[in-house]
Protein backbone atom coordinates (compact mmCIF):
# COMPACT_ATOMS: atom_id res chain seq x y z
CA UNK A 1 0.00 0.00 0.00
CA UNK A 2 1.53 3.31 -0.77
CA UNK A 3 0.10 7.03 -0.68
CA UNK A 4 -0.93 6.91 -4.37
CA UNK A 5 -2.71 3.67 -3.98
CA UNK A 6 -4.83 4.89 -1.11
CA UNK A 7 -5.74 8.10 -2.64
CA UNK A 8 -6.91 6.44 -5.01
CA UNK A 9 -9.00 3.55 -3.10
CA UNK A 10 -10.50 6.88 -1.42
CA UNK A 11 -11.15 8.58 -4.73
CA UNK A 12 -12.87 6.05 -6.31
CA UNK A 13 -15.18 5.55 -2.77
CA UNK A 14 -15.90 9.41 -2.82
CA UNK A 15 -16.77 8.96 -6.93
CA UNK A 16 -19.41 6.45 -5.43
CA UNK A 17 -20.92 8.25 -2.21
CA UNK A 18 -20.94 11.15 -4.59
CA UNK A 19 -23.08 9.78 -6.96
CA UNK A 20 -25.34 7.85 -4.35
CA UNK A 21 -25.74 10.75 -2.35
CA UNK A 22 -26.63 12.98 -5.16
CA UNK A 23 -29.50 10.57 -6.47
CA UNK A 24 -30.86 10.10 -2.76
CA UNK A 25 -31.11 13.78 -1.71
CA UNK A 26 -32.65 14.97 -4.75
CA UNK A 27 -34.79 11.72 -4.96
CA UNK A 28 -33.79 12.14 -8.89
CA UNK A 29 -31.04 10.19 -11.39
CA UNK A 30 -31.16 12.56 -13.86
CA UNK A 31 -28.28 12.94 -16.06
CA UNK A 32 -26.82 9.52 -14.69
CA UNK A 33 -26.35 6.80 -17.24
CA UNK A 34 -27.94 3.24 -15.37
CA UNK A 35 -26.53 2.23 -18.37
CA UNK A 36 -23.15 3.12 -17.00
CA UNK A 37 -23.72 1.79 -13.48
CA UNK A 38 -25.19 -1.42 -14.66
CA UNK A 39 -21.67 -2.10 -16.30
CA UNK A 40 -19.90 -0.95 -12.99
CA UNK A 41 -21.74 -3.69 -10.57
CA UNK A 42 -20.87 -5.95 -13.56
CA UNK A 43 -17.49 -5.04 -13.16
CA UNK A 44 -17.28 -5.46 -9.14
CA UNK A 45 -19.28 -8.42 -9.79
CA UNK A 46 -16.57 -10.31 -11.88
CA UNK A 47 -13.44 -8.51 -9.65
CA UNK A 48 -14.77 -9.39 -6.44
CA UNK A 49 -15.93 -12.92 -6.82
CA UNK A 50 -12.50 -13.59 -4.98
CA UNK A 51 -13.89 -12.68 -1.50
CA UNK A 52 -15.19 -15.75 -1.94
CA UNK A 53 -11.80 -17.81 -2.42
CA UNK A 54 -9.14 -15.74 -0.94
CA UNK A 55 -8.57 -12.61 1.84
CA UNK A 56 -5.98 -10.15 1.22
CA UNK A 57 -6.96 -7.92 4.43
CA UNK A 58 -9.89 -6.49 6.51
CA UNK A 59 -9.19 -3.42 4.01
CA UNK A 60 -9.46 -5.39 0.55
CA UNK A 61 -11.92 -7.24 1.94
CA UNK A 62 -14.48 -4.46 3.50
CA UNK A 63 -13.93 -2.06 0.43
CA UNK A 64 -14.87 -4.70 -1.93
CA UNK A 65 -18.02 -5.05 -0.30
CA UNK A 66 -19.05 -1.57 -0.16
CA UNK A 67 -17.76 -0.94 -3.83
CA UNK A 68 -20.71 -3.87 -4.86
CA UNK A 69 -22.81 -3.07 -2.59
CA UNK A 70 -22.97 0.83 -3.61
CA UNK A 71 -22.67 -0.34 -6.96
CA UNK A 72 -26.11 -2.59 -6.48
CA UNK A 73 -27.72 0.20 -4.48
CA UNK A 74 -26.75 2.67 -6.89
CA UNK A 75 -28.67 0.34 -9.82
CA UNK A 76 -31.66 -0.08 -7.41
CA UNK A 77 -31.50 3.65 -6.91
CA UNK A 78 -32.02 4.30 -11.04
CA UNK A 79 -34.21 1.30 -12.11
CA UNK A 80 -36.57 0.99 -9.38
CA UNK A 81 -36.88 3.61 -6.52
CA UNK A 82 -36.79 6.73 -8.30
CA UNK A 83 -37.25 5.37 -12.13
CA UNK A 84 -39.61 8.06 -12.98
CA UNK A 85 -36.62 10.33 -13.07
CA UNK A 86 -34.62 8.54 -15.28
CA UNK A 87 -33.75 10.01 -18.42
CA UNK A 88 -34.07 6.83 -20.73
CA UNK A 89 -34.00 7.93 -23.90
CA UNK A 90 -30.83 9.98 -23.34
CA UNK A 91 -29.11 6.41 -22.21
CA UNK A 92 -29.03 5.55 -25.51
CA UNK A 93 -25.48 4.12 -25.72
CA UNK A 94 -25.78 0.32 -26.97
CA UNK A 95 -23.62 -1.61 -24.39
CA UNK A 96 -23.64 -4.72 -26.33
CA UNK A 97 -20.58 -3.00 -28.43
CA UNK A 98 -18.69 -2.64 -25.13
CA UNK A 99 -19.35 -5.95 -23.62
CA UNK A 100 -18.85 -8.56 -26.07
CA UNK A 101 -15.22 -6.93 -28.16
CA UNK A 102 -14.03 -6.81 -24.08
CA UNK A 103 -15.86 -10.22 -23.36
CA UNK A 104 -13.46 -11.91 -26.47
CA UNK A 105 -10.50 -9.52 -25.60
CA UNK A 106 -10.98 -11.07 -21.54
CA UNK A 107 -10.82 -14.56 -23.73
CA UNK A 108 -7.44 -13.96 -25.67
CA UNK A 109 -5.46 -11.89 -23.79
CA UNK A 110 -5.16 -12.83 -19.86
CA UNK A 111 -2.74 -14.12 -17.39
CA UNK A 112 -3.94 -17.33 -17.04
CA UNK A 113 -7.06 -19.15 -18.39
CA UNK A 114 -8.92 -20.15 -15.83
CA UNK A 115 -12.80 -18.97 -15.11
CA UNK A 116 -11.62 -16.35 -12.03
CA UNK A 117 -8.89 -15.09 -13.94
CA UNK A 118 -11.04 -14.62 -17.04
CA UNK A 119 -13.64 -12.92 -15.08
CA UNK A 120 -10.78 -10.53 -13.55
CA UNK A 121 -9.63 -9.87 -16.94
CA UNK A 122 -13.04 -9.05 -18.45
CA UNK A 123 -13.66 -6.46 -15.01
CA UNK A 124 -10.53 -4.58 -15.54
CA UNK A 125 -11.49 -4.41 -19.66
CA UNK A 126 -14.88 -3.32 -18.96
CA UNK A 127 -13.93 -0.98 -16.02
CA UNK A 128 -11.93 1.13 -18.98
CA UNK A 129 -14.99 1.45 -20.69
CA UNK A 130 -18.07 1.39 -18.51
CA UNK A 131 -18.49 5.55 -18.32
CA UNK A 132 -18.77 5.69 -22.07
CA UNK A 133 -22.40 5.58 -21.92
CA UNK A 134 -22.31 8.40 -19.23
CA UNK A 135 -20.00 10.52 -21.22
CA UNK A 136 -22.24 10.02 -24.44
CA UNK A 137 -25.47 10.86 -22.33
CA UNK A 138 -23.11 13.96 -21.43
CA UNK A 139 -22.45 14.84 -25.21
CA UNK A 140 -26.15 14.06 -26.31
CA UNK A 141 -27.59 16.57 -23.44
CA UNK A 142 -24.89 19.17 -23.82
CA UNK A 143 -25.05 19.54 -20.23
CA UNK A 144 -24.16 17.95 -16.57
CA UNK A 145 -25.24 18.77 -13.04
CA UNK A 146 -21.70 20.51 -11.20
CA UNK A 147 -22.30 17.31 -8.83
CA UNK A 148 -22.55 14.75 -11.55
CA UNK A 149 -18.99 16.41 -12.46
CA UNK A 150 -17.40 16.40 -8.80
CA UNK A 151 -18.76 12.32 -10.01
CA UNK A 152 -16.77 11.73 -12.43
CA UNK A 153 -13.71 13.55 -11.56
CA UNK A 154 -13.11 11.76 -8.12
CA UNK A 155 -13.99 8.61 -10.70
CA UNK A 156 -11.41 9.68 -13.31
CA UNK A 157 -8.55 10.89 -10.50
CA UNK A 158 -9.14 7.48 -9.30
CA UNK A 159 -7.70 5.17 -11.88
CA UNK A 160 -4.82 8.33 -13.03
CA UNK A 161 -3.64 7.92 -9.26
CA UNK A 162 -3.78 3.82 -9.76
CA UNK A 163 -1.10 4.82 -12.61
CA UNK A 164 1.22 6.46 -9.98
CA UNK A 165 0.55 3.86 -7.81
CA UNK A 166 1.94 1.12 -10.55
CA UNK A 167 4.81 3.03 -11.43
CA UNK A 168 5.48 2.97 -7.34
CA UNK A 169 4.96 -0.87 -7.26
CA UNK A 170 7.16 -0.73 -10.43
CA UNK A 171 10.66 0.65 -8.85
CA UNK A 172 9.88 -0.62 -4.98
CA UNK A 173 8.33 -4.13 -5.38
CA UNK A 174 8.72 -5.42 -9.37
CA UNK A 175 5.44 -5.75 -9.34
CA UNK A 176 3.86 -5.05 -12.78
CA UNK A 177 0.58 -5.96 -14.27
CA UNK A 178 0.67 -5.41 -18.28
CA UNK A 179 -2.74 -6.31 -18.34
CA UNK A 180 -3.55 -3.69 -15.82
CA UNK A 181 -1.57 -0.53 -16.72
CA UNK A 182 -3.02 -0.38 -20.26
CA UNK A 183 -6.63 -0.97 -19.37
CA UNK A 184 -5.71 1.43 -16.64
CA UNK A 185 -3.85 3.86 -19.23
CA UNK A 186 -7.04 3.77 -21.70
CA UNK A 187 -9.57 4.57 -18.85
CA UNK A 188 -7.48 7.80 -17.86
CA UNK A 189 -7.59 8.94 -21.02
CA UNK A 190 -11.19 8.11 -21.95
CA UNK A 191 -11.37 11.21 -18.81
CA UNK A 192 -8.97 13.63 -20.44
CA UNK A 193 -11.46 15.72 -22.30
CA UNK A 194 -13.99 15.64 -19.58
CA UNK A 195 -10.96 16.55 -17.15
CA UNK A 196 -9.87 19.61 -19.48
CA UNK A 197 -13.83 20.76 -19.38
CA UNK A 198 -13.81 20.30 -15.52
CA UNK A 199 -10.71 22.30 -14.77
CA UNK A 200 -11.36 25.09 -17.42
CA UNK A 201 -15.49 25.50 -16.21
CA UNK A 202 -16.59 24.03 -13.44
CA UNK A 203 -13.98 24.92 -11.14
CA UNK A 204 -14.17 28.72 -11.85
CA UNK A 205 -17.56 28.72 -10.96
CA UNK A 206 -19.51 27.52 -14.41
CA UNK A 207 -21.86 24.57 -14.92
CA UNK A 208 -20.32 22.15 -17.30
CA UNK A 209 -22.24 22.83 -20.97
CA UNK A 210 -20.97 21.59 -24.32
CA UNK A 211 -21.14 23.94 -27.29
CA UNK A 212 -24.45 23.19 -29.22
CA UNK B 1 6.65 -10.62 -10.22
CA UNK B 2 5.28 -10.01 -14.10
CA UNK B 3 1.50 -10.77 -14.00
CA UNK B 4 -0.62 -11.41 -10.92
CA UNK B 5 -0.15 -13.97 -8.36
CA UNK B 6 -2.99 -12.58 -6.70
CA UNK B 7 -5.37 -9.86 -6.17
CA UNK B 8 -4.32 -7.87 -3.65
CA UNK B 9 -5.96 -4.45 -5.50
CA UNK B 10 -9.42 -3.20 -5.65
Amino acid sequence: MNVFRLTGDLSHLAAIIILLLKIWKSRSCAGISGKSQILFALVFTTRYLDLLTSFISLYNTSMKIIYVGCAYATVYLIYAKFRATYDGNHDTFRVEFLVVPVGGLAFLVNHDFSPLEILWTFSIYLESVAILPQLFMISKTGEAETITTHYLFCLGVYRALYLFNWIWRFYFEGFFDMIAIVAGVVQTILYCDFFYLYITKVLKGKKLSLPA
Amino acid sequence: VIGRTHHDEL
